[in-house]
């Protein structure tokens, strides 16, 4: 049976038969890469951010970096025609992915994405957000909870004033997308289990 | 299954992308 990799941070989720697991590791490897330097890059300029330990910044990075991407690459799930965009540029619709395999995660992802893009955010509210969310001092071997909690507090107050400025008769925005953080979380879950699942096969 | 970025190798692309930054910082 042909094996696929269904996630659109490949190239396509076809997979080279001839290929060896290390193999197909390695090409995905180098595809989803340059996204988890970018995620980097970001932490590094919220403002903060690179004066919390070493230890804490890895600890926070390896554990938010899929919610992160989540929330850049929500424009890759197509609600409307229910197709997903592939990093190599190829659109796949649901049912082609439910082919090869694609787990009820995928349906998941859509809900994600269509209730935060309905939000209508700008690019500064949708970068801050993307901070308070990877800002989180209960991710698992944080050392220093008390200065994690401080930049997350200073951040969650910015994102607040800003959309209380940004959309005044919409106060239910910032509940919503504060609401989002256990759905990403949810994601993320599930999102350790299919690798899981990757990795046994 | 713990450390699902540590199994994929995310914690050195992380670690790597970080570094330059790190040791640029004043101790």
């Amino acid at each position: 049976r042909r094996m696929h990799l269904v996630c659109p941070m490949n190239t396509s989720p076809s997979v080279d038969p001839q290929k060896s697991g290390h193999e197909v590791w390695e090409e995905f490897s180098h595809s989803f890469t340059p996204a988890v330097r970018e995620v980097v890059e970001f932490a590094k300029k919220i403002p903060g951010f690179r004066d919390l330990s070493q230890h804490d910044q890895v600890s926070l990075l390896k554990a938010g970096t899929f919610e992160v991407l989540v929330v850049r690459f929500a424009s890759l799930f197509d609600v409307t025609d229910r197709t997903v965009t592939f990093l190599g540029g190829n659109k796949y619709s649901v049912d082609t992915l439910r082919s090869m395999g694609a787990s009820d995660l995928l349906n998941s992802m859509f809900d994600f994405s269509e209730k935060l893009i309905n939000l209508g955010l700008s690019e500064e509210e949708m970068s801050l957000f993307t901070a308070v969310v990877l800002v989180s001092a209960d991710r698992s071997g944080i050392e220093n909870v008390n200065s994690v909690e401080a930049l997350q507090e200073t951040l969650i107050r910015a994102l607040r004033s800003l959309i209380t400025r940004n959309h005044p008769n919409e106060s239910a925005i910032f509940t919503k997308l504060l609401l989002k953080l256990p759905d990403l979380r949810s994601l993320n879950n599930m999102h350790s289990e299919q690798l899981l699942a990757f990795k046994v096969h | 299954f713990s450390d699902p970025a540590s199994n994929l190798g995310l914690e050195d692309i992380i670690r790597k992308a970080l570094m330059g930054n790190l040791e640029e910082r004043p101790e």
